[in-house]
């Protein structure tokens, strides 16, 4: 894994809680040429496919990923299983191509599952501009899904693989109680990744 | 680019999901700025499951106007981890030294509040200064007075209203800049203590002494921009 500044480890945690009926799992395709060792593509799974809302960026060039997951979502939001990731490509400004790439990430990724039907949403970062290596990112999805889990490990490693500029892997979990049913304990875990172009505006 | 994905095993209704993603993103990830750039391919995704929830537990859903009850209780928690997360975004800001708070208040509305903080956050001059630990606050008024909110009939931004402080993050006493539009005599010493440390807040008061109209508070938080924001990016090549 990547070394974390000294100054940036107090925002790493060493262990959380994580909820329920999730998997996540990392692997490295080599998407930038330059990255021969750090784990590029991540796979967030549940094994019953979920409620889902998502936000999207209104910049009106919007990333294949952003455009294929905003459609799929539309149509699929009540039966989602997951999320696949890549870092180190944006598939942005990549015309049709892009889009099929797009479609294909998430085809590997709902195989995994043997979910006939893409089921998968699709987030890319990095380089805006440049295709994705789409024959590295197909058998790097195959692998993450043979090594998803549900421990600490495995929510840090996910964190880690989406990172593009970032010092430091950006992981915050937590559990709760709601006011009509307080026996049960919920958990929520949440992850994200940016360090750069940053002053969202998604709806 | 901000990527983000959140996952529960509450069992949340599908419209309720959505409407609480939107309130808890707008406060956290819609209100946050490294460099003033919005990217191609921002996504957060919010996945409920319903893995932990009791076969007789209904799912969360919003029944009222105004939210109360489970929907209130798990907006609170998603609204603390969604700021978390988009905190950890901006104290790894690329070459940032410093988190900022930028905090406005003003009876003018919400809208006209986010704008000026998020003009602040924006501004080169005002991010440059902090990284040299300078207060210099003529550049945050003149980022004020740059909003782009459209002309409304009540000004949005009032000079003899509007009133700047720096406070540390430790809650002690802010050091007042500008009050109602009036510079203050600036205790350097205590300037330099405040912005020496790497967490600051800059408070602003767009309607200080304006009676009429709810006060309310937009957070907004940016970090300094420093060398090697210049380094990083001048060969992040496409």
């Amino acid at each position: 894994q990547r070394s974390i500044p000294v100054a940036k480890q107090k925002y790493v945690p060493s262990s959380g809680s994580y909820p329920k009926g999730f998997i996540v799992g990392a692997a490295h395709a080599g998407v930038k040429p330059s990255n021969t060792e750090y784990d590029d593509v991540a796979l967030i799974i549940t094994r019953k496919p979920c409620h889902t809302a998502a936000v999207f960026t209104t910049n009106r060039f919007k990333a294949a990923p952003v455009t294929y997951s905003m459609k799929f979502l539309k149509n699929n939001e009540s039966h989602i299983r997951g999320v696949v990731i890549n870092s180190g490509c944006a598939n942005a400004v990549t015309g049709d191509v892009g889009m099929k790439h797009a479609k294909e990430m998430a085809a590997e990724a709902s195989k995994c599952f043997g979910d006939e039907l893409p089921s998968t949403l699709v987030m890319s970062t990095g380089v805006i501009g440049q295709t994705l290596p789409i024959e590295k990112i197909v058998p790097a999805i195959a692998e993450a899904a043979r090594a998803l889990g549900s421990d600490h490990q495995h929510w840090m490693k996910t964190a880690q693989a989406i990172c593009t500029t970032d010092t430091f892997p950006k992981l915050v979990s937590r559990s709760f109680r709601l006011p009509s049913d307080p026996e049960t304990e919920y958990r929520i875990a949440g992850v994200t990744k940016g360090a750069g172009m940053i002053h969202p505006n998604m709806a | 680019t901000l990527l983000g994905v959140i996952c529960t095993d509450v069992k949340v209704e599908q419209k309720t999901l959505k409407k609480l993603l939107s309130l808890a993103n707008a406060g956290s990830f819609n209100s946050i700025s490294v460099d003033g750039e919005m990217s191609t391919n921002d996504t957060v995704a919010l996945l409920a499951n319903g893995a932990a929830a009791p076969e007789d537990v209904a799912a969360v859903n919003i029944t009222s106007k105004t939210l109360d009850g489970d929907a209130k209780a798990l907006l609170g928690v998603l609204s603390e981890v969604m700021q978390d997360l988009a905190r950890l975004v901006v104290c790894d800001g690329e070459g940032a030294t410093k988190l900022i708070t930028i905090r406005v208040r003003t009876t003018r509305g919400m809208e006209s509040a986010k704008s000026a903080a998020s003009r602040i956050a924006r501004s080169l001059l005002v991010k440059t200064a902090l990284y040299g630990k300078d207060a210099n606050w003529g550049r945050i008024l003149s980022a004020i007075g740059a909003i782009d909110v459209p002309m409304q009939e009540v000004e949005e931004v009032v000079p003899h209203q509007t009133t700047v402080s720096f406070a540390p993050a430790d809650g002690s006493a802010p050091l007042p800049l500008v009050t109602r539009g009036t510079p203050e005599q600036v205790d350097e010493a205590r300037a330099s203590e405040i912005l020496e440390a790497d967490k600051v807040e800059i408070l602003v008061d767009l309607a200080d002494g304006n009676v009429k109209g709810d006060t309310v508070e937009c957070v907004f938080r940016t970090c300094d921009l420093s060398h090697e924001y210049i380094s990083i990016n001048a060969d992040y090549r496409s």
